[in-house]
This record gives structure tokens, C-alpha cells and sequence, in this order.
């Protein structure tokens, strides 16, 4: 059972300067953060129920917490799997969607069964020996909608960004 | 020895040749070129003397010389430009970076700063910001928004209702910055959003600066009790902190409908969610 409660109740304590501006004592940041993982964890059940009502299908759900930082184990290993894209907006929107993944080609399609431009892109640091691809493409979602892509990872092949794109070291 | 560039059909952001670091942006619909360098300093934190007592900490905000230091003279570089995305990697240092970034369609230059662990083995605290300085005459002002609603004007060593006496020429003219902060000539714009509070300034004409990460070695005595250390924090690590500023530039005139639209976009940013495929079953409520 999902629920929204628990990360209103969160949102609010969130409101009080010492969370806003990080003024609290560390173990009130550290239960500031542990309330807000609690409520966010239960909404995620709950959007999960929302999406599998709305959709008609039930589907194992995952949200990856740590795209920011390009960590997603679901993407990162499948050779096949959906991105579900909402919008909370009253307007139509499209997005640019990055996900980390293991390989260099993947065929993506829309909605309508459309094939979708995509490009993967390596986001390593400087001098890092391990690529880390990103995939990358637009996507669309209707106002306060959802709209599902396929992705499906393809034979692979050899990165050729390093090359291609790297330029001189800039020096002064 | 050749300038990066990155473009899509409505800007063209210019990189220097020499330094790596951003040097101008280009809005291509309305034909407004502005010289623009963006870089990241640090303020070293006060650590109070005698007849000054009080440290920068938690609550309170003081340098303790009015100019920051520069984190870099030069940043790596290294470009990456493919039809869906063009970026900018900048490394300022060990603990600093920056990915520009540009995606088609798109009217507002993305910058995500990855700043931390902050270190303080030299014993000094260190408030670190993100500048950017251009020739707009501004005349003292900037704009700072409340809590993302009315946008208040800011004038440097200025208080509305009273006369001032500006003792803390930095901290005194920082303001909160809960979305947006934004200098202007009255023809032209520049425009930052945050994705997050943040306190910002414009301490000089043309400039408009936010801090983006802070790590202070001692308590300011206003309640809190602790430095701005983790927990754990002998000797520490420090904390990552990855965050974004979206740059828009654009006359005084179409400014507001761009960056309040974009602004909703980001405080209501799609939400993703995926799934592995092929792995659902039939569902209906009932």
C-alpha cells in the first residue's frame, strides 16, 4: 500500500528554516533526510499503482534515485526496459531523457511504435579508464500525462568518442 | 589554440581559447551578444579576531577579505558535440567541475557544477561560489526573487526603510536566492535559476554570484552548537554536492515570460520512471 501522507508530513517539517537553509544540528539533518527517503519510498508504491491503474498494466517499477550522480542498476544491465515518462505540467512537454547504461547502441521507441533518435555519450571524468555511456533522447508527455518508451539495447559497438571528440588541453 | 563553441538554433555559447572558461552567450533569435566569463571562487571563512569576534558558520556568512580567491586560472576541457546534446566538461580542480550544456530546442544554457569534498587541511573554512561577471551597467542593482513569487530589488550597500551602515561589504549584500537572481541594463538580461536555495549577490556592477557549497571548521554561536563538518568528520571527507544553474539571456522585455516558464518547468519537472520490459501483467482496479 502506497501512500502520500508520510512525505506531506516530511515536506512540511522541510518547511522549517533550520531544513531550508541548513542550519540544523547534524542529527536533525540527518532525520530531516530520513524522513523525507520514508515518504518518498511510500510514494513510490503509490504512483506505482497509479501508473499500473492508469496504464493497465502491472509492472515491476523502478525509480532510479541516483540518475544524478548516473547510477541506475536497472538500465545499467537490461537488455530491454521502459521508460515512463510523466508530466505534471497543464502544457505538453518534451524532455531531453539520460540514462546511464553498459553499451553503445540502442533502439528506442516512442510511444506509437515509432523509432526515436538517440545517441549514447561517454561521461567519464578526465583520465578515468572505465567508459560510462549515457543514453540520450527526446521524449514527449501529454499535460498532466504519461507517455511510455521502449528501449532495447542493440549488438554492440566500439566507442569512437574519445576520438572524435576529445580536444587539446587548454593552457595558459 | 582554437575557440570551442557550442550552438543549437537559438544560442551560441563561446568558450576562451586560452583559459577554457566560458567568454560569451549569444541568444541567435533576438541578435544580443554578451561577453560573459563564469568561474568559481572561494571566500575563506572569518575565523573572527579581537575586536571582531564573530565566525562565519552555520547562521552567519563572513568572509574575511572582501575579494574571493580564484579556484583556477585555466580549466581542462573537453568537448562533446553530437546532435542531441552539446557539452562543455570543465575541470577546475580536483574537487571542482562543470559540464556545459546545450540540447537542441532548448533557450537557456545549462551549467551542472559537481563541487566537494571542500578541503580544509589548510585549516581555513571555505565558502565556495559560482561568479559571473559581465559589462552590464547595472548601477548597484539586481534582482532576487522570494520563495519563487515577487521579484524584489536589490541595491548594493542599500536598505529601503533605513540608513545603512555597511560593515560586511560581501555578506551585508547577500540575499536569499530560492529560484531565481537576475542583473539587467534595462535592455538586456541575465538571468540564473537555481534548482535550489541558494544565497546570492552582485557585489560589483555586471556580476551576479551564488554560493554553492560551504565547509567551515568552527561554530558561529548562534545556537547551532557545530562547525559545518559531517558527522564523523575526523578527520572527514566532506560532502559532493552536484547542482544546476540555467543562464538565460534575453531583452528586459521577453526575460519574464522565458524564465517564469522555465522555472515551472524545473519545480515541476517530469518524473521518470521505468520499468524492466516485457514483464507486466494485465491490471484493472477492479
Amino acid at each position: 500500500q502506497g501512500g502520500s501522507a508520510r512525505l506531506r508530513q516530511a515536506m512540511a517539517v522541510a518547511q522549517h528554516h533550520d531544513a531550508v537553509t541548513g542550519t540544523s544540528k547534524q542529527h536533525v539533518a540527518n532525520d530531516y533526510a530520513r524522513q523525507l527517503a520514508a515518504g518518498w519510498e511510500r510514494c513510490q508504491v503509490l504512483v506505482s499503482n497509479a501508473l499500473a491503474s492508469l496504464g493497465g498494466s502491472k509492472e515491476d517499477f523502478v525509480f532510479c534515485n541516483l540518475l544524478n550522480i548516473s547510477v541506475c542498476p536497472l538500465t545499467q544491465t537490461a537488455s530491454q526496459f521502459q521508460a515512463v515518462l510523466y508530466n505534471p505540467l497543464a502544457w505538453s512537454i518534451t524532455w531531453t531523457v539520460r540514462l546511464p547504461v553498459s553499451d553503445w547502441a540502442y533502439h528506442v521507441r516512442s510511444p506509437s511504435g515509432q523509432t526515436v533518435p538517440s545517441e549514447v555519450i561517454d561521461v567519464s571524468a578526465e583520465r578515468s579508464k572505465n567508459f560510462h555511456p549515457e543514453l540520450i533522447f527526446p521524449a514527449s508527455a501529454p499535460p498532466l500525462g504519461f507517455s511510455i518508451y521502449s528501449v532495447t539495447r542493440l549488438p554492440s559497438k566500439t566507442p569512437r568518442f574519445r576520438d572524435c571528440c576529445a580536444v587539446p588541453v587548454a593552457q595558459s | 589554440s582554437h575557440t570551442l563553441v557550442i550552438q543549437n538554433e537559438h544560442l551560441r555559447v563561446t568558450f576562451n581559447p586560452n583559459t577554457g572558461l566560458l567568454q560569451e552567450i549569444e541568444n541567435l533569435d533576438q541578435g544580443l551578444r554578451l561577453p560573459v566569463s563564469q568561474t568559481f571562487y572561494w571566500y575563506n571563512a572569518s575565523t573572527g579576531d579581537f575586536t571582531h569576534p564573530q565566525a562565519s558558520g552555520a547562521y552567519i556568512f563572513r568572509p574575511d577579505k572582501t575579494k574571493p580567491f580564484l579556484l583556477s586560472h585555466w580549466v581542462k576541457t573537453r568537448l562533446v558535440k553530437k546532435a542531441l546534446v552539446q557539452e562543455v566538461h570543465q575541470n577546475f580542480s580536483a574537487w571542482c567541475s562543470q559540464v556545459v550544456r546545450l540540447y537542441p530546442g532548448q533557450r537557456h544554457v545549462e551549467l551542472e557544477w559537481t563541487v566537494g569534498p571542500v578541503p580544509v587541511g589548510d585549516g581555513w573554512g571555505k565558502e565556495i561560489i559560482s561568479r559571473f561577471d559581465s559589462q552590464l551597467k547595472t548601477n548597484g542593482r539586481f534582482y532576487t526573487d522570494s520563495n519563487g513569487r515577487e521579484i524584489l530589488e536589490r541595491r548594493r550597500d542599500y536598505r529601503p526603510t533605513w540608513d545603512l551602515n555597511q560593515t560586511e561589504p560581501v555578506a551585508g549584500n547577500y540575499y536569499p536566492v530560492s529560484s531565481r537572481l537576475y542583473i539587467t541594463d534595462g535592455q538586456v538580461q541575465l538571468t540564473v535559476l537555481t534548482d535550489r536555495s541558494q544565497g546570492g549577490s552582485s557585489l560589483s556592477d555586471g556580476s551576479l554570484e551564488l554560493m554553492v557549497h560551504r565547509r567551515l571548521l568552527l561554530d558561529d554561536n548562534r545556537g547551532v552548537g557545530e562547525a559545518l563538518l559531517e558527522p564523523g568528520d575526523e578527520p572527514g571527507v566532506g560532502l559532493v554536492v552536484r547542482g544546476r544553474h540555467l543562464v538565460l539571456l534575453d531583452t528586459v522585455e521577453a526575460a519574464a515570460a522565458r524564465h517564469r516558464l522555465q522555472a515551472q518547468r524545473e519545480a515541476l519537472a517530469p518524473q521518470l520512471v521505468l520499468a524492466p520490459a516485457g514483464k507486466g501483467t494485465p491490471y484493472s482496479p477492479g
